[in-house]
């Protein structure tokens, strides 16, 4: 554990947090891609499942549950309050997500991390390449509707933190433990790429005390 | 094989 990985799993929690509370405070989902939810509890079945199988240390595993909960909970919250605020969301949260799905099952078939050929790390390579796509619905939907709630802007920042960190992370390791992934490398690079407008709207706008619109 | 697994970050 560095100093990267460990803000980086913050963040993560952070988002979290900050998701639920937007729910909450608003008693909405307005503005939530249900879509990009739904992706990341399929990114969490597919690589922490080996949760059962597969020990690390009580950190991980108490953090893999959390993560796979909270993510459950969110789109059982969702679907339960899909008549406050989904409405209109269903007519704007049309991203094509198929394609994301099977281009990262490809990915994985072909080039599975480390050229290990087991149902757990075929898993666990699609789940690396679903989640540096899976913000796409959502960032997807706040294009179309030009304009967000605070917390939910919060929230995706605090998201597009978390795989930012792992990257410097990866860097860390690299140089002081000897340590590398190219599939955790580049799936990463390309998830924190794909929040890089996003950043720098938030820059310009949130961190200057102005309301959250796209130019 | 599946000794090989080794993915000890979240």
């Amino acid at each position: 554990m560095n100093i990267f990985r460990f803000l980086a799993d913050m963040s993560h929690v952070l988002s979290i947090l900050l998701l639920l509370q937007k729910i909450r405070s608003s008693n909405s989902v307005a503005g939530i891609s249900f879509k990009t939810q739904a992706l990341y509890a399929l990114v969490f079945v597919t690589r922490y499942l080996d949760v059962f199988i597969y020990f690390v240390s009580i950190y991980n595993t108490a953090m893999k549950i959390l993560f796979l909960g909270t993510s459950f909970y969110t789109l059982h919250v969702m679907y339960k309050k899909r008549d406050s605020g989904t409405i209109a969301a269903n007519t704007i949260d049309t991203f094509r997500v198929e394609f994301l799905l099977i281009g990262s099952l490809a990915l994985a078939l072909i080039f599975p991390s480390e050229r290990i050929y087991s149902v757990t790390n075929i898993l666990w390579t699609f789940s690396l390449w679903l989640e540096s796509v899976a913000i796409l619905p959502q960032l997807f939907m706040l294009q179309r509707t030009g304009q967000a709630e605070s917390l939910t802007v919060h929230y995706i920042f605090a998201l597009g933190l978390y795989r930012g960190f792992y990257v410097l992370n990866w860097i860390y390791r690299y140089y002081f433990d000897n340590w590398f992934s190219l599939t955790s490398f580049v799936t990463g690079i390309i998830q924190t790429a794909l929040y890089s407008d996003f950043f720098w709207v938030y820059y310009q706008k949130v961190l200057k005390g102005k309301k959250f619109e796209l130019p | 094989d599946e000794d090989d697994y080794d993915h000890d970050e979240l």
